[in-house]
This record gives C-alpha cells, sequence and structure tokens, in this order.
C-alpha cells in the first residue's frame, strides 16, 4: 500500500477527484495553499495498492493540465515590503505535484 | 516514531481528538473532504513512538462508529451532468480510514 | 527526497514560508488546529533532497520561536463538560514540531 500526496490546481481538483473515482481509486481532498504564489490549491491523498500506482499517476497526469502564466508573487521574499514592487514573472502552473509515500499498515474500522 | 493519519466523520472527531489526549497522545486536525460523497470530513495526525500505535489504534477504533447510511453521490463519475439522476445507493460511513506512516526522524525546536 | 511535515503557529507561517522561499524550497501550506488548545496552527509541507534536509530544518528552527504561555484548555478531557472549570496552565507554545519522511517517488506532470 502506498499514500500518494498530490498538489494540484483548484480548478483540476474535482474532474481529477471524479477520474480517479471512476476507476475506483478512493481518495480525500486537502485544501491548501502554495509557499510561493500563496494561491488556494488542492492536495489529493490516494491511498492505494503498490500495483496501482502507476494507473492513480496516469489518471493524475492527464487530468491536471501544465501551462505558462505571467504572475506577481505577493509577498516579497526578504527586504522590506514598501520598497518592493511586484515584478511580474513567468512561471509554470497547473500541472501536479506529486510524492508517493511508503505505508506501513492501512486499517479500516 | 511513526505517523498516524485517520481519516474519520466531523461528529467523531472532538471525541476522538479528546480520548487520544486523555492518554497522552498529542495530534493535529486537518479539515478535509471526501472524494467521493463530497462532505466534509476529519484527518487526524498523530505522531507517536512505535510501541504505542497499538494503543492509539485501539482508542480510534473505539471513537469512531461505523454504520449504513443511504446517500446520493453529488456529482455524476463520468457521463453528462444534465443526464444524471443521483441514485440513492447504500454505502458504508462512520469508522475510520487510518494509515500508519513510518518516519525518518522528529524534531520539536 | 524527503518530505518534511512542519507544525507551527499561524503567526510564524508566514515569515518561515517566506525564509524557505528564499533559499528555493518550495513549500505547501495546511491550516491546520491544535488537539489540545483546539486553535489554528499550519503545517508546512517541504519536499526537498535529502542532502537539503538539514538546511530546511535550521531555517524552522531560526524562524519559530518557542515561549511559555498560560492558557485554558477549551474541552474537558474527559468527565461531564459541567463541572469543569478550565484551570490554567502552563505550557510552551510557537516552536515547531516536525516529522520528516521517507519518500519512495516525486514526479512533476
Ligand atoms: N522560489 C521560487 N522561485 C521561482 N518560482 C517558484 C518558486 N517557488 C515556486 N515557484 C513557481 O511558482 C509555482 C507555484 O508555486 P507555489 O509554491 O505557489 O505552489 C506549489 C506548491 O504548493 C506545491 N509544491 C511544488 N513543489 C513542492 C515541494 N517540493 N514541496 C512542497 N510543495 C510543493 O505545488 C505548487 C505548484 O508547484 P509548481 O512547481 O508546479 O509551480 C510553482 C513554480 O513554478
Ligand atoms: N484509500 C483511501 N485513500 C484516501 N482516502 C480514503 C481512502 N479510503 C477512504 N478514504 C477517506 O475516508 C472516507 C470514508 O471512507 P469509507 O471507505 O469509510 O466510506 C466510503 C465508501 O464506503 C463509499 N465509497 C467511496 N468511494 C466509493 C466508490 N467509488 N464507489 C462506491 N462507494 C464508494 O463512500 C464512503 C465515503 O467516501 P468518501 O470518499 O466521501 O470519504 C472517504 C475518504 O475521505
Ligand atoms: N506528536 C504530535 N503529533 C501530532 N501533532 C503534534 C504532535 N506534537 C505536537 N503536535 C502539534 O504541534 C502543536 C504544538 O505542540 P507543542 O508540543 O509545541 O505544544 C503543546 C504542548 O506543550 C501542550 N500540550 C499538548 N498536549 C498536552 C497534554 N495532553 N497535556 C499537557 N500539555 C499538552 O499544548 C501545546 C499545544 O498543543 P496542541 O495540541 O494544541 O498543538 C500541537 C499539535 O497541533
Amino acid at each position: 500500500m502506498k499514500l500518494i500526496l498530490a498538489v494540484v490546481e483548484d480548478k483540476d481538483s474535482n474532474r481529477l477527484t471524479d477520474a480517479l473515482g471512476e476507476k475506483d481509486f478512493k481518495t480525500t481532498k486537502l485544501s491548501t495553499t502554495g509557499g510561493f504564489l500563496k494561491e488556494g490549491n488542492t492536495t489529493l491523498m490516494v491511498g492505494c495498492n503498490d500495483d496501482a500506482v502507476d494507473d492513480a499517476l496516469e489518471i493524475i497526469k492527464k487530468n491536471s493540465s501544465q501551462r505558462e502564466q505571467m504572475v506577481a508573487p505577493i509577498s516579497p521574499m526578504g527586504g522590506n515590503a514598501d520598497s518592493y514592487i511586484p515584478r511580474p514573472i513567468n512561471v509554470e502552473v497547473g500541472g501536479a505535484t506529486v510524492f508517493v509515500l511508503p505505508i506501513d499498515a492501512f486499517y479500516q474500522f
């Protein structure tokens, strides 16, 4: 059994949860916030058998689209907030950041 | 040291947190959402010594009750949302879904 | 690659996220609640290379201050809620509670 943690954009999260549900993956959704852009995003927690991890990753890949976007980060990275003029930078957003964690034991009571 | 993640129903969460606290388990609560029913639930994070895991699991088992409930899932699993008439199905809710994760290191600063 | 989970006080969280961002650590923020004091706190999720873990821990240590505070826990630890007079106790708050978890695999799609 593995625990998959997938950080995706809010607008991909329902589509992705339903796509995983259709293939009988069970999921739990956490509302989270990106450390850099300080925007809301979603972390999906998916516990599944070892041999199903690749299928889950495939579904995650297909249902979270990657693209470029001009953004201005909200807060200064060090230095004085007054003199900070947010310089728009081009970042890749969307897509998914995925951690696969080992599990020692799984129970359902 | 292990990290226990227990997904329980909101209405069991305070009772469970207090029951764990009485036995000196420290816990952190995450507000989460079920992927299938899309209802709010609670994920408890409990870091504890290896030899205390069984006690924690026992407390989790005793304080989260399992039962059957007729529900209609909110969103279509694939297909067109208009033509979708939610067919009530009988699911088991309540209870706890529990992952026990290995920990490499634990610090308190 | 390791996944660091750091539970810190809300008022340390922005300073800590920015301090980690300055050193190019990527982070995701979870709004959480302390099991004992039932007050909001923050859990930061930081995925980083094995050899960067010590740097991350150093930054976490420097940016979350530990101190003593008189508090009255909100709910009774067992027993009857009516007869419960919250006895103020002195607890150490602030600081950080940090779990370092092993990761099997990391992907970005
Ligand atoms: N110091 C920096 N300098 C320049 N650009 C930076 C940067 N930190 C982040 N970015 C860029 O901004 C995007 C959004 O980051 P954010 O931290 O808000 O939102 C992140 C964060 O919530 C999470 N994430 C990514 N890698 C992570 C990691 N190693 N650990 C924990 N969370 C991570 O996934 C979200 C999307 O990440 P993604 O890499 O696709 O996209 C990132 C990345 O392209
Ligand atoms: N392997 C796993 N990984 C991550 N999180 C997990 C998990 N297994 C369970 N959970 C979490 O625990 C909640 C309760 O799951 P349980 O299996 O008791 O109760 C479930 C189950 O009896 C039923 N169910 C879930 N998915 C189903 C599906 N595809 N078809 C039919 N019934 C489903 O609906 C109940 C509520 O599900 P919901 O997703 O709203 O809420 C789930 C989900 O948040
Ligand atoms: N092993 C663990 N697993 C999961 N999460 C953990 C954890 N250890 C700490 N945490 C998280 O970190 C927060 C701060 O813990 P700390 O030990 O610094 O500071 C604690 C501690 O000094 C004290 N405390 C906690 N439980 C206690 C108990 N049963 N009796 C007396 N004091 C307690 O109250 C402070 C606030 O506790 P609170 O639960 O509200 O908030 C906790 C909890 O959210």
